[in-house]
Protein backbone atom coordinates (compact mmCIF):
# COMPACT_ATOMS: atom_id res chain seq x y z
CA UNK A 1 0.00 0.00 0.00
CA UNK A 2 3.00 2.43 1.01
CA UNK A 3 4.33 1.66 -2.57
CA UNK A 4 1.16 2.08 -4.11
CA UNK A 5 0.66 5.29 -2.37
CA UNK A 6 3.51 6.80 -3.36
CA UNK A 7 3.80 5.48 -6.69
CA UNK A 8 1.06 7.69 -7.85
CA UNK A 9 3.86 10.89 -7.23
CA UNK A 10 5.85 9.84 -10.18
CA UNK A 11 5.26 11.60 -13.31
CA UNK A 12 5.48 9.46 -16.58
CA UNK A 13 6.64 12.47 -18.96
CA UNK A 14 6.08 9.80 -22.36
CA UNK A 15 3.03 8.26 -21.17
CA UNK A 16 1.30 11.52 -20.39
CA UNK A 17 2.78 13.03 -23.99
CA UNK A 18 1.26 9.70 -25.70
CA UNK A 19 -2.01 9.99 -23.79
CA UNK A 20 -1.78 14.08 -24.81
CA UNK A 21 -1.61 12.19 -28.42
CA UNK A 22 -4.13 10.04 -28.60
CA UNK A 23 -6.57 12.43 -27.11
CA UNK A 24 -9.06 9.68 -26.32
CA UNK A 25 -11.68 12.18 -24.51
CA UNK A 26 -11.93 14.27 -27.78
CA UNK A 27 -15.23 11.58 -29.40
CA UNK A 28 -16.39 10.68 -25.51
CA UNK A 29 -18.05 13.59 -23.79
CA UNK A 30 -18.71 11.71 -20.66
CA UNK A 31 -14.91 10.48 -20.76
CA UNK A 32 -13.44 11.37 -17.52
CA UNK A 33 -15.72 9.72 -14.76
CA UNK A 34 -13.50 9.60 -11.68
CA UNK A 35 -11.38 12.44 -9.64
CA UNK A 36 -8.27 12.06 -7.28
CA UNK A 37 -7.02 14.50 -5.46
CA UNK A 38 -3.97 14.70 -3.09
CA UNK A 39 -4.59 15.54 0.52
CA UNK A 40 -2.12 18.30 -0.17
CA UNK A 41 -3.83 19.66 -2.87
CA UNK A 42 -7.02 19.35 -1.06
CA UNK A 43 -5.77 21.25 2.02
CA UNK A 44 -4.37 24.08 -0.08
CA UNK A 45 -7.97 24.50 -2.28
CA UNK A 46 -10.03 24.30 1.04
CA UNK A 47 -7.56 26.81 2.91
CA UNK A 48 -7.86 29.11 0.02
CA UNK A 49 -11.59 28.82 -0.29
CA UNK A 50 -11.91 29.55 3.35
CA UNK A 51 -9.04 32.52 3.13
CA UNK A 52 -11.80 34.17 0.52
CA UNK A 53 -14.41 34.41 3.89
CA UNK A 54 -18.02 35.48 1.49
CA UNK A 55 -15.22 36.50 -1.80
CA UNK A 56 -15.09 33.65 -4.51
CA UNK A 57 -11.41 32.68 -5.04
CA UNK A 58 -10.15 30.63 -7.90
CA UNK A 59 -6.50 28.60 -8.55
CA UNK A 60 -5.62 26.12 -10.91
CA UNK A 61 -4.80 22.40 -10.28
CA UNK A 62 -1.82 20.77 -11.52
CA UNK A 63 -1.75 16.86 -12.12
CA UNK A 64 -2.21 14.07 -15.21
CA UNK A 65 -4.76 11.62 -16.34
CA UNK A 66 -4.86 7.59 -16.15
CA UNK A 67 -7.22 6.33 -18.22
CA UNK A 68 -11.16 7.78 -17.55
CA UNK A 69 -9.38 8.90 -14.47
CA UNK A 70 -7.80 12.95 -13.58
CA UNK A 71 -5.21 12.91 -10.70
CA UNK A 72 -4.83 16.58 -8.84
CA UNK A 73 -1.38 16.75 -7.78
CA UNK A 74 -1.19 20.02 -6.54
CA UNK A 75 -2.87 23.37 -6.60
CA UNK A 76 -2.38 26.81 -6.59
CA UNK A 77 -3.98 29.78 -5.87
CA UNK A 78 -4.71 32.66 -8.87
CA UNK A 79 -4.51 36.31 -7.75
CA UNK A 80 -8.05 37.14 -8.61
CA UNK A 81 -11.32 37.24 -7.09
CA UNK A 82 -15.01 37.58 -7.39
CA UNK A 83 -15.03 34.63 -10.17
CA UNK A 84 -18.87 34.49 -10.11
CA UNK A 85 -19.14 38.80 -11.20
CA UNK A 86 -16.82 38.43 -13.95
CA UNK A 87 -16.71 36.74 -17.58
CA UNK A 88 -13.68 34.84 -17.02
CA UNK A 89 -11.55 35.73 -13.94
CA UNK A 90 -8.48 33.63 -15.07
CA UNK A 91 -7.54 36.53 -17.74
CA UNK A 92 -6.42 38.06 -14.99
CA UNK A 93 -3.77 35.94 -14.22
CA UNK A 94 -2.98 34.81 -17.48
CA UNK A 95 0.45 36.37 -16.98
CA UNK A 96 0.63 34.33 -13.75
CA UNK A 97 -0.34 30.98 -14.79
CA UNK A 98 2.39 30.92 -17.95
CA UNK A 99 5.40 31.96 -15.54
CA UNK A 100 4.14 29.81 -12.45
CA UNK A 101 3.78 26.78 -15.04
CA UNK A 102 7.08 27.35 -16.34
CA UNK A 103 8.60 27.51 -13.53
CA UNK A 104 7.37 24.55 -11.78
CA UNK A 105 8.98 23.10 -14.72
CA UNK A 106 12.49 24.85 -13.97
CA UNK A 107 12.38 22.87 -10.41
CA UNK A 108 11.38 19.59 -11.90
CA UNK A 109 7.69 19.69 -11.49
CA UNK A 110 6.46 18.25 -15.06
CA UNK A 111 2.59 18.20 -13.90
CA UNK A 112 0.85 20.30 -16.11
CA UNK A 113 -2.28 22.55 -15.42
CA UNK A 114 -5.36 19.95 -15.50
CA UNK A 115 -7.91 22.16 -14.34
CA UNK A 116 -8.94 24.85 -12.29
CA UNK A 117 -11.05 25.50 -8.46
CA UNK A 118 -12.90 28.16 -7.41
CA UNK A 119 -15.20 28.35 -4.33
CA UNK A 120 -19.12 29.52 -4.01
CA UNK A 121 -19.27 30.20 0.02
CA UNK A 122 -22.73 29.00 0.89
CA UNK A 123 -24.44 28.29 -1.75
CA UNK A 124 -23.31 24.84 -2.68
CA UNK A 125 -21.26 23.19 -5.43
CA UNK A 126 -22.54 23.00 -8.63
CA UNK A 127 -21.29 25.88 -12.03
CA UNK A 128 -23.16 28.61 -12.82
CA UNK A 129 -23.51 30.22 -16.54
CA UNK A 130 -20.23 31.77 -16.10
CA UNK A 131 -18.65 28.72 -14.78
CA UNK A 132 -20.00 26.53 -17.97
CA UNK A 133 -18.74 28.97 -20.51
CA UNK A 134 -15.38 29.47 -19.13
CA UNK A 135 -15.10 25.52 -18.79
CA UNK A 136 -15.78 24.82 -22.20
CA UNK A 137 -13.37 27.28 -22.63
CA UNK A 138 -11.13 25.22 -21.08
CA UNK A 139 -12.36 22.40 -22.80
CA UNK A 140 -11.83 23.33 -25.88
CA UNK A 141 -8.05 24.32 -25.98
CA UNK A 142 -6.67 23.24 -22.75
CA UNK A 143 -7.52 20.02 -22.69
CA UNK A 144 -7.87 17.49 -20.54
CA UNK A 145 -9.45 20.38 -17.88
CA UNK A 146 -11.37 19.33 -14.95
CA UNK A 147 -13.61 22.35 -12.81
CA UNK A 148 -13.58 21.79 -9.24
CA UNK A 149 -15.90 24.19 -6.96
CA UNK A 150 -15.55 23.98 -3.22
CA UNK A 151 -18.01 25.48 -1.07
CA UNK A 152 -16.06 26.47 2.66
CA UNK A 153 -18.85 27.80 4.45
CA UNK A 154 -20.76 24.18 4.31
CA UNK A 155 -17.87 22.85 4.65
CA UNK A 156 -17.49 24.04 8.34
CA UNK A 157 -21.13 23.65 9.53
CA UNK A 158 -20.99 20.00 7.80
CA UNK A 159 -17.77 18.83 9.15
CA UNK A 160 -16.55 17.37 5.75
CA UNK A 161 -15.35 19.25 2.36
CA UNK A 162 -18.03 20.55 0.69
CA UNK A 163 -16.55 19.66 -3.16
CA UNK A 164 -17.69 19.14 -6.67
CA UNK A 165 -15.75 17.93 -10.04
CA UNK A 166 -17.20 18.71 -12.99
CA UNK A 167 -16.76 18.65 -16.83
CA UNK A 168 -18.96 20.25 -19.46
CA UNK A 169 -20.82 18.56 -22.32
CA UNK A 170 -20.20 19.84 -26.06
CA UNK A 171 -22.41 22.86 -26.88
CA UNK A 172 -24.88 20.55 -28.59
CA UNK A 173 -24.39 17.90 -26.87
CA UNK A 174 -27.98 15.98 -25.73
CA UNK A 175 -26.79 14.35 -22.33
CA UNK A 176 -29.32 11.22 -21.66
CA UNK A 177 -31.10 11.50 -18.34
CA UNK A 178 -29.05 11.80 -15.51
CA UNK A 179 -30.22 10.17 -11.97
CA UNK A 180 -30.78 13.18 -9.73
CA UNK A 181 -27.55 14.09 -7.98
CA UNK A 182 -27.67 14.44 -4.10
CA UNK A 183 -30.30 17.16 -3.22
CA UNK A 184 -28.17 20.78 -1.84
CA UNK A 185 -30.16 23.74 -0.80
CA UNK A 186 -30.06 26.37 -3.52
CA UNK A 187 -30.40 29.99 -2.49
CA UNK A 188 -32.73 32.25 -4.21
CA UNK A 189 -30.49 34.60 -5.99
CA UNK A 190 -28.64 32.05 -7.12
CA UNK A 191 -31.61 29.35 -8.23
CA UNK A 192 -32.17 30.82 -11.67
CA UNK A 193 -28.53 30.46 -12.81
CA UNK A 194 -28.43 26.68 -11.34
CA UNK A 195 -31.95 26.08 -13.34
CA UNK A 196 -30.30 26.99 -16.76
CA UNK A 197 -27.33 25.13 -16.96
CA UNK A 198 -26.90 22.08 -14.63
CA UNK A 199 -28.13 20.22 -17.92
CA UNK A 200 -24.61 21.28 -19.73
CA UNK A 201 -22.55 19.83 -17.35
CA UNK A 202 -21.98 16.23 -15.43
CA UNK A 203 -20.25 15.95 -11.97
CA UNK A 204 -17.25 13.26 -11.66
CA UNK A 205 -16.59 10.77 -8.07
CA UNK A 206 -13.71 11.78 -6.13
CA UNK A 207 -11.63 9.88 -4.44
CA UNK A 208 -8.72 10.92 -2.07
CA UNK A 209 -5.30 9.56 -1.63
CA UNK A 210 -1.99 10.85 0.22
CA UNK A 211 1.84 9.87 0.15
CA UNK A 212 3.14 8.22 3.28
CA UNK A 213 4.68 11.51 4.28
CA UNK A 214 1.09 12.84 4.60
CA UNK A 215 0.44 9.87 6.55
CA UNK A 216 3.40 10.84 8.94
CA UNK A 217 2.40 14.67 9.07
CA UNK A 218 -1.44 14.17 9.34
CA UNK A 219 -0.26 11.67 12.30
CA UNK A 220 1.47 14.25 14.10
CA UNK A 221 -1.25 16.92 13.80
CA UNK A 222 -3.91 14.06 15.21
CA UNK A 223 -3.89 15.54 18.66
CA UNK A 224 -4.02 19.24 17.36
CA UNK A 225 -7.14 18.09 14.94
CA UNK A 226 -8.80 16.54 18.15
CA UNK A 227 -8.20 19.58 20.41
CA UNK A 228 -9.69 21.99 17.61
CA UNK A 229 -12.90 19.45 16.68
CA UNK A 230 -13.92 19.07 20.26
CA UNK A 231 -14.07 23.01 21.19
CA UNK A 232 -15.37 24.00 18.22
CA UNK A 233 -18.97 24.34 17.60
CA UNK A 234 -21.16 24.70 14.28
CA UNK A 235 -23.72 26.70 16.46
CA UNK A 236 -21.27 29.37 17.17
CA UNK A 237 -19.00 29.15 14.32
CA UNK A 238 -21.58 29.25 11.14
CA UNK A 239 -24.06 32.01 12.97
CA UNK A 240 -24.10 34.19 10.10
CA UNK A 241 -24.42 31.49 7.50
CA UNK A 242 -27.65 29.72 9.19
CA UNK A 243 -29.30 33.40 9.71
CA UNK A 244 -27.95 33.74 5.66
CA UNK A 245 -30.41 30.90 4.97
CA UNK A 246 -33.03 31.47 7.05
CA UNK A 247 -33.34 34.49 5.65
CA UNK A 248 -33.21 33.05 1.77
CA UNK A 249 -36.11 30.54 2.94
CA UNK A 250 -38.16 33.33 4.38
CA UNK A 251 -38.16 35.00 0.15
CA UNK A 252 -38.75 31.64 -1.06
CA UNK A 253 -41.97 31.58 1.36
CA UNK A 254 -42.63 34.77 0.48
CA UNK A 255 -41.78 34.00 -3.26
CA UNK A 256 -43.74 30.64 -2.57
CA UNK A 257 -47.05 32.20 -1.17
CA UNK A 258 -47.04 35.17 -3.76
CA UNK A 259 -47.73 32.57 -6.68
CA UNK A 260 -49.92 30.12 -4.85
CA UNK A 261 -52.17 33.75 -3.69
CA UNK A 262 -51.40 34.50 -7.61
CA UNK A 263 -52.75 31.07 -9.07
CA UNK A 264 -55.66 31.16 -6.39
CA UNK A 265 -57.45 34.47 -8.37
CA UNK A 266 -57.39 32.56 -11.64
CA UNK A 267 -58.98 29.57 -10.08
CA UNK A 268 -56.59 26.67 -9.10
CA UNK A 269 -58.73 24.21 -11.17
CA UNK A 270 -57.41 26.04 -14.27
CA UNK A 271 -53.70 25.58 -13.68
CA UNK A 272 -52.92 22.93 -15.67
CA UNK A 273 -51.80 19.35 -13.33
CA UNK A 274 -48.16 20.14 -14.70
CA UNK A 275 -47.84 23.96 -13.35
CA UNK A 276 -49.73 22.84 -9.96
CA UNK A 277 -47.25 20.18 -9.71
CA UNK A 278 -44.26 22.30 -10.05
CA UNK A 279 -46.05 24.88 -6.86
CA UNK A 280 -46.29 21.81 -4.41
CA UNK A 281 -42.39 20.83 -5.73
CA UNK A 282 -41.27 24.13 -4.94
CA UNK A 283 -43.28 24.38 -1.15
CA UNK A 284 -41.92 20.74 -1.48
CA UNK A 285 -37.85 21.83 -1.73
CA UNK A 286 -38.46 24.57 0.94
CA UNK A 287 -39.55 22.13 3.37
CA UNK A 288 -37.12 19.97 2.66
CA UNK A 289 -34.38 23.08 3.06
CA UNK A 290 -36.16 24.12 6.17
CA UNK A 291 -35.44 20.31 7.43
CA UNK A 292 -32.10 20.50 6.44
CA UNK A 293 -30.99 23.54 8.52
CA UNK A 294 -32.58 22.31 11.84
CA UNK A 295 -30.72 18.75 11.36
CA UNK A 296 -27.60 20.69 11.13
CA UNK A 297 -28.43 22.57 13.77
CA UNK A 298 -29.95 19.69 16.11
CA UNK A 299 -26.53 18.04 15.18
CA UNK A 300 -25.01 20.89 17.03
CA UNK A 301 -26.76 21.44 19.53
CA UNK A 302 -26.24 17.48 20.18
CA UNK A 303 -22.70 17.73 19.87
CA UNK A 304 -22.51 20.38 22.52
CA UNK A 305 -24.77 18.36 24.87
CA UNK A 306 -22.64 15.53 24.73
CA UNK A 307 -19.91 17.38 25.37
CA UNK A 308 -21.47 19.26 28.05
CA UNK A 309 -21.97 16.05 30.21
CA UNK A 310 -18.57 14.49 28.93
CA UNK A 311 -16.47 17.19 30.09
CA UNK A 312 -18.32 19.77 32.16
CA UNK A 313 -20.71 17.55 34.60
CA UNK A 314 -17.78 16.04 37.08
CA UNK A 315 -16.45 18.24 39.19
CA UNK A 316 -12.95 16.80 40.60
CA UNK B 1 3.14 4.02 38.76
CA UNK B 2 3.64 7.28 40.37
CA UNK B 3 4.38 9.24 36.55
CA UNK B 4 0.63 7.98 35.78
CA UNK B 5 -0.76 8.85 39.00
CA UNK B 6 0.33 12.45 38.05
CA UNK B 7 -1.03 12.36 34.90
CA UNK B 8 -4.18 11.05 36.20
CA UNK B 9 -4.61 13.96 38.80
CA UNK B 10 -3.40 16.42 36.38
CA UNK B 11 -6.14 15.53 33.80
CA UNK B 12 -8.99 15.02 36.54
CA UNK B 13 -8.22 18.65 37.95
CA UNK B 14 -9.13 20.00 34.60
CA UNK B 15 -12.89 18.96 35.03
CA UNK B 16 -15.21 20.41 34.46
CA UNK B 17 -13.67 21.78 31.29
CA UNK B 18 -16.00 25.14 31.35
CA UNK B 19 -18.29 25.50 34.36
CA UNK B 20 -19.25 29.36 34.54
CA UNK B 21 -22.53 31.03 34.43
CA UNK B 22 -22.16 32.48 31.20
CA UNK B 23 -21.69 29.56 30.02
CA UNK B 24 -24.20 27.95 31.36
CA UNK B 25 -26.49 31.18 29.60
CA UNK B 26 -24.92 30.48 25.73
CA UNK B 27 -25.40 27.11 26.62
CA UNK B 28 -29.45 27.92 27.24
CA UNK B 29 -29.96 30.40 24.48
CA UNK B 30 -27.93 28.17 21.90
CA UNK B 31 -30.71 25.25 23.19
CA UNK B 32 -33.42 27.49 22.84
CA UNK B 33 -32.52 29.05 19.00
CA UNK B 34 -32.21 25.46 17.98
CA UNK B 35 -35.54 24.57 19.37
CA UNK B 36 -36.96 27.61 18.21
CA UNK B 37 -35.50 26.66 14.52
CA UNK B 38 -37.13 23.00 14.95
CA UNK B 39 -40.37 24.58 15.45
CA UNK B 40 -40.11 26.62 12.54
CA UNK B 41 -39.21 23.88 10.36
CA UNK B 42 -42.56 22.16 11.78
CA UNK B 43 -44.58 24.59 11.04
CA UNK B 44 -43.08 25.34 7.20
CA UNK B 45 -43.73 21.58 7.23
CA UNK B 46 -47.45 22.03 7.99
CA UNK C 1 1.78 15.09 29.79
CA UNK C 2 5.65 17.03 27.72
CA UNK C 3 6.67 17.13 31.43
CA UNK C 4 6.52 13.52 32.38
CA UNK C 5 8.24 12.22 29.61
CA UNK C 6 11.42 14.72 29.77
CA UNK C 7 11.44 13.71 33.47
CA UNK C 8 10.93 10.24 33.45
CA UNK C 9 14.77 10.02 32.87
CA UNK C 10 15.43 11.90 35.51
CA UNK C 11 13.70 10.60 37.72
CA UNK C 12 15.06 6.35 36.98
CA UNK C 13 18.86 8.09 37.24
CA UNK C 14 17.89 9.35 41.08
CA UNK C 15 16.26 6.25 41.89
CA UNK C 16 19.41 4.61 40.86
CA UNK C 17 21.84 6.68 42.60
CA UNK C 18 19.96 6.29 45.81
CA UNK C 19 19.42 2.39 45.62
CA UNK C 20 23.30 2.69 47.02
CA UNK C 21 23.22 6.28 48.94
CA UNK C 22 22.88 6.02 52.76
CA UNK C 23 23.10 9.02 55.28
CA UNK C 24 24.95 11.59 54.13
CA UNK C 25 24.91 10.71 50.51
CA UNK C 26 21.33 9.73 50.60
CA UNK C 27 21.13 13.68 52.15
CA UNK C 28 23.39 15.27 49.63
CA UNK C 29 21.57 12.98 46.50
CA UNK C 30 17.87 14.83 47.84
CA UNK C 31 20.35 18.71 47.82
CA UNK C 32 20.56 17.19 44.09
CA UNK C 33 17.20 16.55 43.17
CA UNK C 34 15.40 19.16 44.92
CA UNK C 35 18.11 21.27 42.75
CA UNK C 36 17.62 19.91 39.44
CA UNK C 37 15.80 22.32 37.29
CA UNK C 38 13.58 19.89 34.90
CA UNK C 39 12.35 17.27 37.85
CA UNK C 40 9.28 18.42 39.58
CA UNK C 41 8.41 14.52 40.69
CA UNK C 42 9.89 13.01 44.19
CA UNK C 43 7.33 10.27 44.96
CA UNK C 44 9.57 8.05 43.18
CA UNK C 45 12.43 8.56 45.53
CA UNK C 46 10.52 9.24 48.57
CA UNK C 47 9.38 5.34 48.35
CA UNK C 48 12.66 4.23 48.33
CA UNK C 49 14.20 2.49 51.42
CA UNK C 50 17.23 4.10 52.04
CA UNK C 51 15.46 7.55 52.06
CA UNK C 52 13.10 6.79 54.43
CA UNK C 53 16.36 5.73 56.99
CA UNK C 54 16.80 9.24 57.36
CA UNK C 55 13.79 9.58 59.57
CA UNK C 56 15.12 9.89 63.07
CA UNK C 57 18.44 10.29 62.11
CA UNK C 58 21.26 13.66 62.00
CA UNK C 59 19.47 14.11 58.72
CA UNK C 60 15.63 13.70 59.18
CA UNK C 61 15.36 17.22 57.61
CA UNK C 62 16.53 16.40 54.44
CA UNK C 63 13.74 13.71 54.18
CA UNK C 64 11.45 16.36 55.84
CA UNK C 65 12.52 18.55 52.57
CA UNK C 66 11.83 15.90 50.07
CA UNK C 67 8.00 15.56 51.75
CA UNK C 68 7.70 18.88 51.52
CA UNK C 69 9.24 19.07 47.77
CA UNK C 70 6.95 16.36 46.89
CA UNK C 71 3.83 18.12 48.14
CA UNK C 72 3.81 20.90 49.86
CA UNK C 73 4.14 24.67 49.10
CA UNK C 74 6.59 27.85 49.70
CA UNK C 75 4.25 29.18 51.96
CA UNK C 76 4.13 25.88 54.19
CA UNK C 77 7.97 26.15 54.16
CA UNK C 78 7.98 29.65 55.23
CA UNK C 79 5.78 28.01 58.77
CA UNK C 80 8.60 25.43 59.23
CA UNK C 81 11.59 26.92 58.35
CA UNK C 82 13.43 26.16 61.41
CA UNK C 83 13.11 22.36 61.09
CA UNK C 84 14.21 22.51 57.45
CA UNK C 85 17.60 23.15 56.46
CA UNK C 86 18.01 26.60 54.09
CA UNK C 87 17.02 26.44 50.65
CA UNK C 88 19.76 27.24 48.01
CA UNK C 89 18.58 29.76 44.82
CA UNK C 90 17.54 26.72 43.06
CA UNK C 91 15.66 25.21 45.73
CA UNK C 92 13.95 28.02 46.22
CA UNK C 93 12.52 28.48 42.56
CA UNK C 94 11.84 25.24 42.44
CA UNK C 95 9.46 25.28 45.42
CA UNK C 96 8.00 28.39 44.17
CA UNK C 97 7.14 26.31 40.59
CA UNK C 98 5.58 23.28 42.91
CA UNK C 99 3.66 26.01 44.36
CA UNK C 100 1.89 27.58 41.35
CA UNK C 101 1.93 24.07 40.07
CA UNK C 102 -0.45 22.94 43.25
CA UNK C 103 -2.52 26.45 43.14
CA UNK C 104 -3.34 25.59 39.39
CA UNK C 105 -4.48 22.65 40.64
CA UNK C 106 -7.13 24.11 42.48
CA UNK C 107 -8.56 27.08 40.60
CA UNK C 108 -8.73 27.82 36.42
CA UNK C 109 -8.03 31.30 37.22
CA UNK C 110 -5.23 32.38 39.72
CA UNK C 111 -5.53 36.11 40.76
CA UNK C 112 -2.08 37.47 40.69
CA UNK C 113 -2.60 39.30 44.38
CA UNK C 114 -2.74 35.42 45.37
CA UNK C 115 -0.19 34.27 43.60
CA UNK C 116 2.41 37.44 44.80
CA UNK C 117 1.22 36.43 48.17
CA UNK C 118 1.44 33.25 48.24
CA UNK C 119 5.08 33.43 46.04
CA UNK C 120 6.39 36.26 47.91
CA UNK C 121 6.87 38.20 44.75
CA UNK C 122 6.91 42.03 45.17
CA UNK C 123 5.32 43.19 42.23
CA UNK C 124 3.52 41.96 38.93
CA UNK C 125 6.44 42.26 36.52
CA UNK C 126 8.52 39.66 38.74
CA UNK C 127 5.49 37.52 38.95
CA UNK C 128 5.03 37.64 35.16
CA UNK C 129 8.65 37.11 34.70
CA UNK C 130 8.35 33.57 36.85
CA UNK C 131 4.97 32.46 35.38
CA UNK C 132 6.60 33.00 31.88
CA UNK C 133 9.94 32.11 31.81
CA UNK C 134 10.01 29.39 34.78
CA UNK C 135 6.55 27.86 34.66
CA UNK C 136 5.34 27.80 30.70
CA UNK C 137 8.70 27.98 29.25
CA UNK C 138 9.11 24.78 31.59
CA UNK C 139 6.13 23.03 30.47
CA UNK C 140 4.36 22.90 33.75
CA UNK C 141 1.73 25.13 33.42
CA UNK C 142 0.24 26.43 30.22
CA UNK C 143 -2.31 29.38 29.78
CA UNK C 144 -3.12 32.99 29.41
CA UNK C 145 -2.31 36.26 31.51
CA UNK C 146 -4.89 38.51 31.50
CA UNK C 147 -3.17 41.86 32.58
CA UNK C 148 -6.23 44.07 32.83
CA UNK C 149 -8.00 41.62 34.68
CA UNK C 150 -4.74 40.93 36.72
CA UNK C 151 -5.12 36.86 36.75
CA UNK C 152 -3.60 34.35 35.18
CA UNK C 153 -6.32 31.73 33.43
CA UNK C 154 -4.62 28.35 33.51
CA UNK C 155 -5.61 25.74 30.65
CA UNK C 156 -3.33 23.33 31.69
CA UNK C 157 -1.20 21.90 34.51
CA UNK C 158 1.06 19.19 34.74
CA UNK C 159 0.21 16.77 37.91
CA UNK C 160 2.11 17.07 40.89
CA UNK C 161 3.29 13.97 43.91
CA UNK C 162 -0.38 12.62 44.99
CA UNK C 163 -0.87 13.45 48.56
CA UNK C 164 -1.57 10.57 51.10
CA UNK C 165 -5.87 10.28 51.08
CA UNK C 166 -5.49 12.03 47.46
CA UNK C 167 -6.07 8.47 45.65
CA UNK C 168 -9.60 8.05 46.85
CA UNK C 169 -10.87 11.25 46.21
CA UNK C 170 -8.99 10.50 42.50
CA UNK C 171 -10.12 6.92 42.37
CA UNK C 172 -14.07 8.35 42.91
CA UNK C 173 -14.07 11.07 40.56
CA UNK C 174 -12.80 8.89 37.57
CA UNK C 175 -15.85 6.53 38.59
CA UNK C 176 -18.44 9.38 38.75
CA UNK C 177 -16.84 10.43 35.32
CA UNK C 178 -17.33 6.39 33.93
CA UNK C 179 -20.65 6.51 35.44
CA UNK C 180 -21.78 9.74 33.59
CA UNK C 181 -20.43 8.35 30.53
CA UNK C 182 -21.83 4.81 30.79
CA UNK C 183 -25.28 6.70 31.19
CA UNK C 184 -24.57 8.84 28.24
CA UNK C 185 -24.07 6.25 25.90
CA UNK C 186 -27.10 4.53 27.36
CA UNK C 187 -28.89 7.17 26.58
CA UNK C 188 -27.45 7.51 22.80
CA UNK C 189 -28.59 4.39 21.80
CA UNK C 190 -32.20 4.59 23.60
CA UNK C 191 -32.25 7.72 21.42
CA UNK C 192 -31.19 5.28 18.46
CA UNK C 193 -33.72 3.21 19.26
CA UNK C 194 -36.72 5.67 19.38
CA UNK C 195 -35.83 7.53 16.12
CA UNK C 196 -35.63 4.23 14.39
CA UNK C 197 -39.07 3.10 15.81
CA UNK C 198 -40.13 6.45 14.65
CA UNK C 199 -39.14 6.63 11.24
CA UNK C 200 -40.63 2.79 10.93
CA UNK C 201 -43.90 3.96 12.12
CA UNK C 202 -43.66 7.29 9.85
CA UNK C 203 -42.53 4.89 6.92
CA UNK C 204 -45.96 2.55 7.76
CA UNK C 205 -48.05 5.55 8.21
CA UNK C 206 -46.73 7.21 4.72
CA UNK C 207 -47.43 3.70 3.24
CA UNK C 208 -51.09 3.50 4.31
CA UNK C 209 -51.75 6.88 2.95
CA UNK C 210 -50.07 5.85 -0.21
CA UNK C 211 -52.34 2.95 -0.36
CA UNK C 212 -55.50 4.79 0.67
CA UNK C 213 -54.76 7.44 -2.64
CA UNK C 214 -54.13 4.52 -4.87
CA UNK C 215 -57.65 2.93 -3.56
CA UNK C 216 -59.15 6.15 -4.20
CA UNK C 217 -57.67 6.24 -7.59
CA UNK C 218 -58.54 3.08 -8.49
CA UNK C 219 -61.99 3.57 -6.97
CA UNK C 220 -62.72 6.80 -8.62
Amino acid sequence: AVADADAMYQYDEVAQAGIQQQKPWVDVPHYFKNVKISALALLKMVVHARSGGTIEVMGLMQGKTDGDTIIIMDAFALPVEGTETRVNAQADAYEYMVQYAQTNKQVGRLENVVGWYHSHPGYGCWLSGIDVSTQMLNQQYQEPFLAVVIDPTRTVSAGKVEIGAFRTYPMDYKPPDEPPSEYQTIPLNKIEDFGVHYKQYYSLDITYFKSTLDSHLLDLLWNKYWVNTLSSSPLLGNRDYVAGQVSDLAEKLEQAETQLAHSGRIGGFFMPPQRKKEEESQLAKITRDSSKITVEQVHGLMSQVIKDILFNSVTS
Amino acid sequence: EHSLLRQISSLVRRLPAIDSTKFQDDFLMEYNDTLLMTYLATITKC
Amino acid sequence: MEVEIKQAELVEQFVVLARSARGRAAAELITHATSHPSLFAFSELLSLPHILELQGTEHAGSLELLRLFAHGTWTEYKNNIHELPPLQPQQELKLKQLTVMTLAETAKVLQYDLLMQQLDVSNVRELEDLLINDCMYAGIVRGKLDQRRRCFEVQFAAGRDLRPGQLENMISTLATWLGNTENLLLTIQEKIKWADSMSDIDRKHKKEVEDKAEELRKSI
